[in-house]
């Protein structure tokens, strides 16, 4: 039952965006952090056969259902995090990159990720003066557990607070920075250990960054609105 | 040959070269004179995906920065200039594609700004350390199936320098640019003489019909108590084709069991 098709016309050398007809799942298995329960991962292929040509492309991508929740605890200040209706006791690692030359190999972010998890931990905070880190590192959380904490490319010491101050309006060019963080956003959002964006480490972007990234950022519509009771 | 809807990576077969010892043009590169490795050659083996100084210290041309007190050695980029570390990098690769084919040659990220060159033809990437980049490439295919790759990497437009006392960001240039700034050093690190430059990640080349997909978005929503789930899948679709392309789109959800074993 979880196999849809539908048809779409595409114009020449044109570009549409298409959204399928929600999927329905009855009680499927959940993706839990580490500690929690099982990473369950299904996985998601979408097909576009062309009329006349036949397979024209195809993409996959593990994929796990859950929830994840955060708000700010008004006694204490902290941010409390649920997943999946459960409040969640962080136990985190701060992470900067795994090597300096980039020496990234999907058998380096196994090895990095699984010692994480096998400390126990269930999160890991990328810190904002490293790497927006890459499907590879996201890959292996999603195996393992580990939900990120993933920042953006602002730090405290660089960007207004440091010694000098310096760079009190972050980069120079702020259309640049705002692609970069859409097109990180595209190429991560579809990973379950995506728990968290951070503007950034002990700072806040300035003001029209940390504006767009919010408008871009925040809570789907959908989310906001019942679905119908399902059609039997 | 990559399949339809399959990436290739291209990740051997590199070489690389410092810019100012190279005498030719990336056309030159990619036609008449492609570069190769020798005796008197500048060119050397090259880490793709991966830094300047990576490529540097694979063939021994300068010590790993993170033993002892090696990285005092290196020549930082603020001593140095721009220039010593605009690297350029090569490859070859093989691509026969079929009628009604388009082929995509993809850079996941490149650290900060580059030109590709693909037999010949130039394509200036924009700057950006965490950007992809996805260039057409299926008019400028040798039919033969043979093709050359030049990327010539440039350094982030303000690499700073690094003061003698250290300190967190250096002298905190390199937040002009987007790009990781624990580069000038920081309390817990030294600073990385290329502030990271190079071909940071992935390259590969994807095949497709006249319809492509492109950055699907997946998202879940949750009823009765988690009983009743529902999954939103968005994408874009681009016709590469000349004329009105009628298309099945399929999405199909499988359950990995135990093993091998799929549930449909």
């Amino acid at each position: 039952e979880h196999l849809q098709t539908e048809k779409v016309s595409v114009p020449a050398q044109g570009r549409i965006q298409h959204t399928f007809t929600p999927l329905y799942f009855y009680k499927p298995e959940l993706w839990w952090p580490n500690g929690m329960g099982k990473q369950t991962l299904y996985n998601v292929s979408i097909t576009i056969d062309v009329k006349d040509i036949g397979e024209s492309d195809s993409w996959t991508q593990p994929f796990g259902f859950r929830k994840i929740e955060s708000d700010i605890d008004s006694g204490t200040g902290g941010r409390l995090f649920k997943v999946n209706g459960e409040p969640i006791f962080i136990r985190g690692g701060n992470w900067i990159l795994s090597d300096g030359l980039l020496r990234l190999s999907k058998e380096r972010y196994r090895t990095d990720i699984k010692f994480h998890a096998d400390m126990n931990m269930n999160m890991i905070r990328c810190w904002g003066g490293g790497l927006a880190e890459r499907p590879e590192f996201y890959h292996f959380c999603d195996i393992y557990g580990l939900l990120v904490w993933q920042e953006f490319w602002i730090t405290g010491d660089v960007d207004g607070r440091g010694v000098p101050v310096s760079n009190p309006n972050g980069p120079l060019d702020h259309d640049l920075f705002l692609l970069c963080a859409r097109d990180t956003v595209k190429l991560l959002r579809n990973h379950p250990s995506l728990a968290l964006w951070v503007g950034g480490n002990e700072q806040v972007p300035p003001k029209d960054i940390n504006a767009a990234l919010e408008h871009d950022l925040r809570l789907h519509p959908l989310f906001n609105t019942q679905m119908l009771e399902h059609s039997s | 040959m990559a399949e339809i809807g399959k990436k290739t990576v291209l990740d051997s077969g590199w070489i690389a070269a410092r810019s100012t010892e190279v005498g030719y043009c990336g056309v030159e590169l990619t036609t008449t004179n492609p570069p190769s490795i020798g005796a008197d050659s500048p060119w050397m083996e090259a880490v793709v995906p991966g830094t300047v100084l990576a490529t540097l210290v694979k063939n021994k041309a300068i010590p790993d920065p993170f033993y002892g007190l090696e990285n005092e050695t290196i020549t930082d980029i603020a001593d140095s200039g721009r220039d010593y570390y605009t690297f350029w990098f090569f490859t070859k690769f093989q691509c026969k594609r079929l009628v009604n084919q388009y082929v995509h040659l993809n850079f996941r990220a490149i650290n900060y700004s580059a030109e590709v060159y693909v037999n010949g033809h130039k394509t200036v990437l924009p700057k950006g350390m965490f950007r992809r980049h996805t260039l057409d490439v299926t008019d400028i295919l040798h039919p033969e199936g043979s093709n050359l790759l030049a990327v010539t990497v440039h350094p982030p437009d303000h690499p700073g320098s690094i003061p003698p006392s250290g300190g967190q960001g250096g002298d905190h240039e390199i937040g002009k640019d987007v790009a990781a700034q624990y580069v000038e050093g920081w309390d817990w690190i030294c600073p990385i003489r290329d502030r990271n430059t190079g071909i940071w990640d992935e390259v590969s080349i994807s095949v497709t019909g006249p319809g492509k997909i492109i950055d699907p978005h997946l998202v879940s929503t949750f009823f009765d108590d988690y009983e009743r789930v529902y999954l939103h899948v968005t994408t874009e679709l681009e016709n590469k084709s000349t004329w009105v392309t009628e298309c099945s789109l399929n999405v199909q959800v499988t359950a990995e069991l135990e093993g091998d074993i799929c549930l449909v």
